[in-house]
Order: structure tokens, then sequence, then C-alpha cells
């Protein structure tokens, strides 16, 4: 099973259009694997990213060296998954 | 549960959950609903169409599709309570109950079911089908980008690793040619709703070109009263417009592919939520979901019904 430990889930909003591209970019590095979750539409909406753990530090750097904004949506991706599964189970293991 | 009263809606379930869910609903209603297999998925799933008619032969017809993308965990939820909604409304809901008396209403709840047990299974963030892509180490195409409609254009990755893989070729995945092949043989389809999340947007043709839709005044103030009506329950805030204008630009869409068929009121839904959680949104909010979402649904329905074509 793939687990998501220390996965965080960016949501980054982007002041104008130059920004824009530059997480268009982001997109396109393969090799960070970030996980778009909404992509990017234009400067009034939020880009949703799921970032690994070990890209975060880079990726942060480089959303901060452009001066983009964001904030964390989500601390840690498989704390949530987690308790999702929990509910699942006790919730089935009630109907049971 | 031993009947679908006592169906839990307000959780997740699993696809074998959901796959007796559907059999215990039309052994309910043998006069309402039927089971038909369009298909089967990559790795030899049955793809199920529950089909709501009173009667009548090749009826014009609604179709409704959820769980495309298999990590959009709330559209299957909100689908399987779709379902339990119709046959509880009808002969009850004025409305509906005119709707059925003429028209069928299609509903594919598990759309990408090798997808969806692969979010179950071994990875909760998985998106795509789940075919093997000769030459590459990564697997499954993204099914809304393989529709034969813009194929190959900007707004989808020609990748196989990417999550917006287009697939080697239009219609190249048995989920989506199993969807073409029907709506083809059937013939009479009217309006076609396919039901994504996140980020609140009702959607309409095109997402891979600029040029506005034949239809365009008419698919937008439709919109508008549907996400109104979506509003008026919990006060869901939902954006509406062509798909190029209002996300970014997606070639191989399904409904773009609908529309060019000829099927006007061709529709994505882009369910709950705004930022919070995300895929992960909380089953607490699946039944507030799928009733808001019901309000828009019954808009284009109703719509489609007085407004045949």
């Amino acid at each position: 099973k793939v687990t998501f430990e220390g996965h965080q889930v960016l949501r980054i909003l982007p002041k104008d259009e130059a920004q824009l591209s530059l997480i268009k970019n982001l997109e396109e590095m393969i090799e960070f694997q970030v996980d778009i979750w909404m992509g990017v539409t234009d400067v009034s909406n939020p880009v949703d990213v799921r970032v690994p753990f070990q890209s975060l530090q880079f990726v942060k750097i480089y959303l901060e060296a452009q001066n983009i904004d964001y904030t964390i949506m989500i601390e840690d991706l498989q704390v949530v998954l987690d308790e999702e599964q929990e509910e699942m189970e006790a919730a089935a293991r009630l109907a049971q | 549960p031993r009947n679908t009263d006592s169906f839990d809606f307000s959780r997740y379930h699993t696809i074998s959950e959901i796959y007796s869910f559907q059999d215990m609903l039309v052994a309910e209603n043998p006069n309402l609903v039927s089971k038909i297999v369009i298909g089967s998925s990559y790795e030899g799933r049955p793809l199920n169409v529950l089909k709501f008619s009173t009667g009548g032969t090749n009826r014009p017809a609604i179709w409704i599709d959820t769980g495309i993308h298999s990590r959009e965990w709330v559209t299957q939820a909100s689908g399987t309570w779709f379902a339990k909604k119709i046959v509880t409304d009808y002969g009850r809901d004025p409305a509906l109950t005119a709707i059925l008396n003429k028209m069928d209403i299609f509903l594919e709840i598990v759309t990408n079911p090798d997808g969806f047990a692969y979010t179950h299974s071994s990875n909760r963030m998985w998106r795509k089908t789940r075919k093997p892509n000769p030459g590459s180490s990564c697997a499954g195409v993204d099914p809304n980008r393989n529709w034969d409609s813009g194929f190959g254009g900007p707004g989808a990755s020609s990748n196989p690793c990417s999550e917006t893989y287009r697939g080697p070729r239009a219609h190249s995945e048995s989920e989506v040619k199993s969807i073409v092949d029907f709506v083809k043989s059937h013939g009479n389809f009217k309006a076609f709703i396919s039901i994504h999340s996140y980020s609140q947007m009702l959607l309409y043709p095109f997402g891979y070109t600029k040029t506005p839709a034949k239809d365009q005044a008419e698919l937008h103030n439709l919109a508008q009263r549907a996400i109104t009506d979506l509003a008026s329950l919990y006060g869901t805030r939902y954006r509406y417009g062509s798909i190029i204008n209002t996300i970014y630009q997606a070639s191989g869409g399904t409904i773009d592919w609908t529309y060019e068929q000829g099927i006007k009121y061709s529709y994505t839904f882009e369910l709950r939520d705004t930022g919070r959680y995300g895929f992960i949104l909380p089953a607490n909010q699946i039944i507030p979901t799928a009733q808001e979402t019901w309000l828009a649904l019954m808009a284009i329905m109703n719509h489609t019904y007085n407004n045949p074509y």
C-alpha cells in the first residue's frame, strides 16, 4: 500500500500571470513528483498541490524565492487518510 | 445491509459494497430499475449502469456518471445516494415522476472500477485507469482525456507517468470505449452529466477549444439556474462556465465528445470541497453534498424534459 507520511498539500495563491507560469513549471518538474489536486486556472483561483515529503523543502524554497504565497492545506496527508480509514472500518464494524 | 433502506449512505464504501447495493436496488424495484453491463474494465470488472425506466422503448434519456477519476470518492458516494433518491422520489416528487414517465435515466456509479479498487487496496490518490502502458513503468490513462474530441491537443499529456496522460489513441480505454459504444447504440441521449470533485464548479463544453458551443447561451443560463438551486440548500457556492474559460484547456474530455455527438445538455460537475480537505472530504459531508447536487441535477433534468429536441 502506498502511504503518504509527511506529504503536504499546499494551496498556492498566484498573484499574476508570471507567477502562474512559474507554478506551471513546477508541474512539469517530474522529478519532484508533485500531484496537482486543483490545477492552474487564472490569477484569481488557487492551485492545490500535493508535495511528497522528499520534495517539500525544494518546492517551498522555489515558491518563497519567487515570492509566491502559499498556505498549507493539509499538514500530513497520511494522518488524514488514517482517520478516513479508521472511520470506514468503525462504520463497517458497526454495520456488522 | 439486508436492504437499501438500511444502507449507510453517510460513509464511504468499497466497490463490492456498492455493487451489492446496486443488485439490492434492482431486486427491490424490478419495475423501475435494471442493471446493464456495458462492458468490462481492463482488469475484468463489470461496468454496471443502472437504468431507471417506467416503460417504452428507447425513450429520450439522461446519463449521469460518477467516479471516472477514482480518487474522487464523494462522487461515487453521491451516485449511490442519487440511485436511492430516484426510486424513493418516483411517484412522490411530481417533477421526477413526470421526467421518468417520459424519459429514462442511466446512472454509472463506478465508472473507473479498477482505479477505485486500487484506491482502496493500494493508493488512495490514484486517479487514472490501471492498464499498463507498454514501454513505461507507469500505468494508467486519464479517462477524462481519452475521448475523441480534440484528442491529443494541448491540455493533456503524452507522458504515461502524467496524471493527465491521454492514452495511445482516442477511446483506447475500455472504460471509455464502453460508454462511447453504449451512447452511440442507444442514440437517444438528450443530457449527459459527468461528475467529478473537487472545486465546486459546473462546466459545459468546450475544454479543447475557445470556440463557443453553439448552445452556449442556453447552457450558461441553465448552469446559472442549477447552481442557484444547489446553493439554496446549504449556501455552497459554485462557479460556472465553459471548461476552457473557467478552469483550463483540457483536450479529449468526456462532455466535449458527448456534445459533439449532439447531446446538447452536456455538463461536468466538480463537487465539494473548497480547499480544506480536497479529495479526502470527510464522510459527514457525503449526504449534504449529494442533496445539494441533486437540486442542480433536477434543474438540468427538468430543463431537458421541458425542452425536447
